[in-house]
């Protein structure tokens, strides 16, 4: 991005600024981020591109760093796994990914608690099927807070060590869906009092600003204790994710680079603010 | 909100009589951040700004009238006229023999859903026939999703099996020929524009069946990444619009600028939910409202 080895100047840093929002980071923590560059620079800390580009990189990975991206495990019993966000994020897809990772550890059960979109169940039944987990549905229009109970039950009385459960994309602002996802929640808490034990939301590397909005409103509604970044496959950074630790404490566990079942990485700051500034 | 900020920001120099260099720089730092916090790439929003600047330059402030208020109006006028014209334009039907609609656009943006409200709009507007296409052979559940789809609207999808999505394409439009279906609209796999072979394969769709509309359908909360994408899909394929859907969210839509700048195709149509009758045609002064926030 910057030529090596060259002493700092005001193009150079401008050239940086750039870069930075390029990547999603948002104008907010833009200015964040370059007012303690500029602040560096001024006093001297850093004089040259690979001084301020190693300042950055340190200072995002700051940002990024010092959580757990291991999943919560339940103290007994199955560990409940709750998965939402807005429309076409990779929910589904990302289900079935950690799911298949998920087998080694004990049985898996999927449920498929899109009971809305067309095809949403089938979609899951293939991939249950591709990955040879089992599958609670019901039929299309069911309430979702219902399929969840019956998984929670299926979960329990087989002894599953997992139970993921899928829901339908929807956007924060619409109320009515939001509540429903509230009931989902409190219907597998009336069952499992610590469950969900872990809820992820997945959010689009390809999102912009809205992507802050979506963590923040999702957590008003559930305890959010995760973050899958999907399609950093694509050429988008998913920046948002820095702006997005700036106003909540969920730490990034996945990130999907693909479509196929082994397209799951573990989150990795080092890895991610690499690729941030290449 | 930006209008208010601008009116707020300019009203000190009311009486000044010409909008200068010197009192627009405030307010453009702000429609700067504005566009910025919208999602608008950069380059874009910096050529925006330079516009805009040279619009207001020396604008004599009328008596009367808040430079503000002025400064508003260029910079709303300005961004509804880079949107697109007062009308959208309408579909463009083939003189005779099937009219072919193909749908590309990045994986989740939207396409199956928008096949099914397209088609709806189409009946119900033109009173066409329409033949929807299962073209996306890789997603599970694809095809079964726009048979769905299809079903709800009481209208055909033509599916193959053991064949390329280009074949399953060419076969589909030789069907509406010989059945006399009006509109043909092909759905096809949400694909990355880095994936060359993929980009190739739409590119062979679009080649082989010769479309009427070639549309990009792109998701409303797409941050800088539009430019990227839109680019490369302008580049293999001969798009004739962009379809911005999830308008009903709260997303600013900066993309929309983005892509339109990039591309110089037009916003068509937007998607505002995910029923198939939540689809309307773009309104450009409506996108440069929410935009500037
Ligand atoms: N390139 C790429 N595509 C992905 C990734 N994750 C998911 N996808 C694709 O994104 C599209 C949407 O994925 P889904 O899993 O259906 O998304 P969803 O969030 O469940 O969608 P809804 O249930 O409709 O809200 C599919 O075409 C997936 O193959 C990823 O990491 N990389
Ligand atoms: N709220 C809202 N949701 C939409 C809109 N358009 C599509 N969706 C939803 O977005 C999700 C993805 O839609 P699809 O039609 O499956 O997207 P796609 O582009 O075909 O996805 P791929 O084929 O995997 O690339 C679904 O949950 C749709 O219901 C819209 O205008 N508003
Ligand atoms: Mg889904
Ligand atoms: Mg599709």
């Amino acid at each position: 991005i910057l030529p090596f080895g060259r002493d700092l100047d005001a193009d150079l840093v401008d050239q940086l600024e750039e870069h930075l929002y390029s990547a999603d980071i948002g104008p907010r923590t833009v200015g964040k981020i370059m007012e303690a560059v500029r602040a560096a620079w001024k006093n001297r800390t850093i004089k040259t591109t690979d001084e301020c580009f190693a300042f950055l990189k340190a200072h995002v990975k700051g940002i990024l760093s010092g959580e757990s991206t291991a999943l919560r495990r339940a103290a007994s019993g199955p560990t409940v796994v709750l998965v939402a966000g807005v429309n076409g994020t990779g929910k589904t897809t990302s289900i079935a990914k950690i799911a298949n990772r998920l087998k080694k550890d004990g049985p898996v059960i999927l449920a498929a608690g899109d009971t809305f979109r067309a095809a949403a169940s089938e979609q899951l039944a293939l991939w249950a099927d591709r990955i040879g987990v089992r599958l609670i549905r019901q039929d299309k229009g069911a309430d979702p807070a219902a399929v969840a109970f019956d998984a929670v039950e299926a979960a329990l009385s087989s002894k599953a060590a997992w139970l993921v459960i899928d829901t339908a994309g929807r956007l924060h602002t619409q109320e009515n869906l939001m509540a429903e996802l509230d009931k989902v929640k409190r219907i597998i808490r009336k069952r499992i009092p610590d469950a969900p034990h872990e809820t992820l939301l997945v959010l689009d590397a390809t999102t912009g600003q809205n992507a802050i909005s979506q963590a923040v409103e999702f957590g008003k509604v559930l305890d959010l204790t995760g973050l899958v970044l999907t399609k950093l496959d694509g050429t988008a950074k998913g920046g948002a994710i820095i702006g997005i630790r700036d106003q909540v404490k969920i730490p990034v566990k996945f990130v999907g680079v693909g479509e196929k079942v082994d397209d799951l990485e573990t989150f990795d700051p080092d890895g991610f603010v690499e690729a941030l500034f290449e | 909100s930006l209008s208010k900020g601008i009116q707020s920001l300019i009203t000190r120099f009311a009486g000044t009589g010409k909008l200068t260099e010197e009192n627009v720089k405030d307010a453009l730092r702000e429609v700067r951040l504005a566009l910025l916090e919208a999602d608008v790439n950069l380059g874009v929003t910096r050529a925006f700004i330079e516009r805009v600047k040279t619009r207001a330059m020396g604008k004599e402030v009328i008596e009367g009238v808040n430079p503000g208020q002025m400064m508003v109006k260029v910079i709303h006028d300005e961004l509804t006229q880079l949107m697109g014209g007062p009308d959208a334009e309408p579909i463009k039907f083939a003189g005779g023999g099937p009219t072919v609609i193909l749908m590309a656009g990045l994986q989740g943006a939207g396409k199956t859903t928008t096949c099914g409200k397209l088609a709806a709009l189409i009946r119900k507007k033109h009173e066409k026939s329409v033949l929807l296409v299962a073209a996306d052979l890789q997603r599970p559940a694809a095809v079964e999703q726009l048979k769905v789809l299809g079903a709800q609207l009481g209208m055909p999808v033509h599916t193959e099996t053991g064949m390329t999505p280009p074949s399953v394409c060419e076969r589909a439009v030789a069907r509406a020929k010989a059945e006399r279906i009006d509109v043909v609209i092909l759905d096809t796999a949400g694909r990355l524009h880095v994936d060359d072979a993929l980009m190739t394969e739409v590119a062979e769709v679009s080649r082989r069946t010769q479309p009427h509309e070639v549309f990009l359908v792109c998701d409303a909360m797409t941050g800088q990444d539009a430019v990227n994408s839109a680019k490369a899909f302008n580049d293999r394929l001969p798009l004739t619009g962009v379809i911005l859907t999830k308008l009903d969210g709260d997303a600013r839509g900066g993309a929309a600028l983005s892509v339109r700048e990039v591309t110089g195709k037009p916003i068509r149509f937007v998607g505002l939910g995910e029923k198939l009758d939540k689809f309307d045609v773009f309104h450009p002064a409506r996108m440069a409202d929410r935009i500037l926030g």
